[in-house]
């Protein structure tokens, strides 16, 4: 019986908060 | 073993105190570095990433952005005191782009580039339909007023004769019909009240600047001129480091000395 390979999924990054806060108001 | 897969660069939060500490170095360059205009503080920031750099160090790749407050960029005003100016005061913006290295712990801006804009009439008028907007600089009613307004000033000062810098920012305000005016100035060797030819006036040695706010009402018949003045303390030159040479300054920026490190205002002389 043939079987495929176990594949290691990759650990994607999570994707970093950004833009950052606002610190007074936004135009 | 597989690849190292990922990116080059480090991916930190645009929030991180190590991030904030980068962008509150490069806004406090570019403030460093204005000549005219108005100081600008930190706002939001947009993006960074973290690039190694050989043989040692970091490079913080940033995108930021920034408000304008009501500090001139020659007032000695750690800009922490500053206020940022309001939507109904017409603000204004900055996006800038830097690139600042972190090596030992300290940080150094290698690149800086920001543009500033207004914002659009659209908002300004929507939160406050009546408020005035931001006027050209060059406009003769803007430069008439700026002039008579240091004319009146002049002639009240019991001190240095003042020349005009810049018109820094301009409101047309519709009832009563007047102009606002906010510029900077510079003293001169010549006394105010004995001046007869202003363009023999040059700048002191130890330069003196100042800043107006001044308000020029039209009248049936004339104007008047109300205008108030803060001198600011003498700015020795002081050598300062530079950045990488192919950096360029911050639009409509030029590199001045750097401010006294404990500034005090003098005045402000009121006429």
């Amino acid at each position: 019986k043939v079987v495929q390979p176990g594949v290691v999924a990759a650990v994607s990054p999570v994707a970093p908060p950004c833009p950052g806060r606002i610190r007074h108001f936004k135009i | 073993a597989p690849p190292a897969i990922g990116p080059a660069y480090r991916e930190l939060n645009c929030d991180d105190p190590e991030t904030e500490q980068a962008a509150l170095v490069a806004v406090d360059y570019i403030n460093k570095h204005l000549s005219r205009g108005y100081k600008h503080t930190l706002n939001q920031i947009d993006k960074v990433k973290v690039w190694p750099r050989r043989p040692m160090g970091e490079v913080f790749e940033m995108e930021i952005d920034t408000l304008e407050t009501t500090c001139h960029a020659l007032d000695p005003t750690p800009v922490v005191n500053c206020s940022v100016r309001q939507l109904t005061q017409h603000a204004v913006e900055g996006d800038c782009d830097f690139r600042v290295l972190k090596q030992d712990g300290q940080f150094h801006v290698l690149f800086a580039k920001c543009d500033s804009s207004p914002d659009s009439a659209e908002d300004v008028l929507k939160v406050c339909p009546d408020c005035p907007l931001l006027a050209p600089l060059n406009s003769t009613k803007v430069v008439h007023a700026a002039e008579a307004a240091l004319r009146t000033f002049n002639a009240h000062s019991n001190g240095s004769y003042f020349q005009l810098v810049d018109v820094s920012r301009a409101q047309l305000v519709p009832l009563p019909v007047s102009t606002y005016v906010e510029f900077a100035v510079a003293a001169t060797d010549c006394v105010a009240k004995e001046v007869t030819d202003p363009a023999k006036c040059n700048l002191l040695a130890e330069q003196q600047y100042g800043f107006c706010k001044a308000t020029l009402t039209e009248k049936v018949g004339g104007e008047d001129v109300a205008v108030t003045c803060a001198v600011f303390q003498t700015q020795p030159v002081l050598p300062q480091p530079q950045p990488d040479t192919n950096a360029p300054t911050p639009v409509g920026a030029s590199v001045v000395p750097a401010p006294p490190p404990a500034p005090m205002v003098v005045g402000p002389l009121v006429v």
